[in-house]
């Protein structure tokens, strides 16, 4: 009954979603791997940017936002059947990795691409 | 809790590839290792550069061919009796067991093959080194692809994946890869010879293994050649699926 439902949900407004600003989206953060304790360890590079997603996810989720259809569903579930379960969560949506040059406990030095190290965008799901 | 409580972690976080990574890689604060310097840092910190921009993104364009290239240095170097021009040290790789999800793509040896000491010039190779008791053989080297390519004015690279496909296990039961290094002095002198003894080789000799990850690349991979798959210790990923 999409219909119904659809005449239901409010539409996207700042009154619910909050001001533009705490909405989720992708922040800039950059960590030393000295801070992380791994600089004994790790050779280069000496900073390193993992980013992270942070804020509300509005109650209509926008198509840039990249969300699953189920995101959608539990958002109505929320709104509409049950307030118990929990709104989307603002996650990371893609990656990108990372080359590391570290040293093994050995003495043998490796370069190493790790994957899904650097979070690129955000979604709510 | 790194190097404290490893065993409780592996029990706890069995699924979590990066936790196990961590606990087979990362040396405890306590346990800090000596820093290895010299030419093998400063050839794997060129690679880096070369692969990875100052951020550690990948970059685009790059041509090392592997997502994981481990650089090891000998264990042991022993200096043999002169031999006329030439100059030999045997050195001693220890080769260790590869990690379950890592394909080994290339191995080779890089080292120098131009010298300098004492003001004398010498030209220096390397060779599979085999102790006459010995069973198991190694192809020569002259042969196929394990003719040396110039890296620079200074390195040389020579492949010797298929030499890794031998079963170089010594009485000890560990996996040692011996290779002879071999420099030819173009005048003799006793003084060099004295030079050449304190010579360590150590740190102008080392292997380079290329692997990669077939957690994402298991669509292109391809078979495994006879060996190498004893040598990373499982079956190729392709036979694997099938099974």
């Amino acid at each position: 009954q999409a219909g119904t439902i659809r005449s239901e949900v409010p539409g996207p407004s700042q009154e619910h979603d909050g001001p533009e600003s705490s909405q989720c989206s992708l922040h800039p953060f950059q960590v030393s791997f000295h801070q992380l304790g791994w600089d004994h360890w790790i050779i280069a590079p000496y900073l390193y940017s993992p980013n992270y997603c942070k804020g509300t996810c509005p109650r209509v989720l926008r198509h840039g936002l990249n969300s699953p259809n189920h995101a959608i569903i539990q958002n109505l579930i929320n709104e509409l059947v049950d307030q118990s379960v929990p709104q989307p969560s603002c996650v990371p949506y893609k990656y990108v990795p990372i080359s590391i040059l570290l040293i093994e406990a050995n003495g043998s030095i490796l370069y190493k691409e790790y994957e899904n190290m650097i979070a690129q965008s955000c979604t709510c799901r | 809790k790194i190097g404290q409580s490893s065993i409780a972690l592996r029990t706890e976080a069995p699924t979590l590839p990066l936790i196990w990574e961590l606990l087979e890689e990362v040396p405890g604060k306590q346990q800090r290792q000596p820093r290895v310097l010299g030419h093998p840092l400063r050839y794997m910190l060129e690679l880096y550069h070369r692969s990875a921009d100052p951020h550690g993104h990948p970059r685009e364009n790059r041509t090392i061919g592997a997502t994981m290239v481990r650089l090891v240095r000998p264990s042991a170097n022993t200096a043999m009796p002169l031999r006329g021009p030439w100059h030999i040290q045997t050195l001693n790789f220890p080769l260790r067991q590869n990690r379950v999800g890592y394909q080994l793509v290339r191995a080779t040896v890089v080292y120098r093959h131009q010298l300098h000491l004492s003001r004398f010039h010498l030209s220096c190779h390397v060779e599979p080194w085999v102790q006459k008791r010995q069973t198991n053989h190694f192809h020569s080297t002259r042969s196929g692809s394990s003719k040396p390519s110039m890296l620079s004015k200074s390195w040389a690279e020579m492949d010797i994946t298929q030499h890794i496909q031998q079963k170089l296990w010594n009485h000890k039961g560990r996996r040692i890869l011996q290779l002879r290094f071999m420099c030819q002095q173009q005048k003799a002198g006793q003084v060099l010879e004295l030079r050449w003894h304190g010579t360590s080789s150590l740190d102008i000799v080392f292997l380079l293994f290329y692997f990669n990850d077939t957690h994402k690349s298991v669509y292109k991979a391809k078979a495994l050649p006879r060996g190498l798959a004893e040598f990373t210790g499982r079956d190729p990923p392709l036979l694997r699926r099938a099974r």
